[in-house]
């Protein structure tokens, strides 16, 4: 464990965590993906199989427990408790689009054929544009309630700070991950252009507006 | 060391 990766981790729960708390305080999912959460539910389950199996650390196993949990009970509230609030219209992005390309990557790129590597590198790729309904959610509303930003910036951080790890870990301990380090490095890429109108926009006091 | 043996990032 370093610095990065911790941070990281953190940044990961507190994105988790504004989300849940700005749907359950304001009742509501408005301008919130469902089908991002729906991705980010199969990319936990797809990459926390091996709950059950191997042990790394106290750590590791509350963690997974808890991102597993919260996408679960995000789900749970945006399209069960608080229905009548999502916003379908806005949320139209074909996640099959997203789902049948990382399938494809996980079975070219893979550790070994074995069935939790695979989904663990459909997990990795599926991750790196899980980001994208929701992104274009904002895209197609033109704006971001500022909670939002700030979830999505925290979330987009998570990964950019994994990126920091994995460069730390290269030089330390000599651990390189390709296909870890490769899908990082393009979800935060696809964060960047928020990333961008994020520090020019909410921390200047304004409205995240993307202009159509 | 190739990866693969445990994944022990979340």
């Amino acid at each position: 464990m370093n610095l990065f990766r911790l941070m990281g981790d953190v940044s990961h729960v507190l994105a988790v965590f504004i989300l849940l708390a700005k749907i359950w305080r304001t009742r509501s999912a408005a301008g919130i993906s469902g089908r991002s959460q729906i991705l980010f539910t199969i990319v936990y389950l797809a990459r926390y199989m091996d709950l059950f199996f191997s042990f790394i650390s106290l750590y590791n196993t509350v963690m997974k427990l808890l991102f597993i949990s919260a996408s679960c009970a995000t789900v749970y509230l945006i399209y069960f408790k608080f229905r009548a609030t999502y916003d379908g219209n806005h949320d139209t992005f074909r996640i099959e689009f997203v789902l049948v390309p990382s399938l494809l990557l996980a079975f070219i790129f893979h550790y070994s054929m074995s069935f939790f590597e695979l989904a663990w590198s459909f997990s990795i790729f599926l991750e790196a544009v899980a980001i994208l309904p929701q992104l274009f959610m904002v895209t197609k509303t033109g704006e971001a309630e500022n909670i939002t930003s700030h979830y999505l910036f925290a979330l987009g951080s998570y990964r950019a700070l994994y990126i920091l790890n994995w460069i730390y870990r290269y030089y330390t301990e000599g651990h390189f991950d390709p296909i870890a380090v490769c899908a990082g490095i393009v979800q935060t890429i696809l964060y960047c252009d928020f990333f961008y109108l994020y520090v020019t926009k909410v921390l200047q006091g304004r409205k995240l507006q993307v202009l159509p | 060391d190739v990866e693969g043996e445990t994944h022990d990032e979340l």
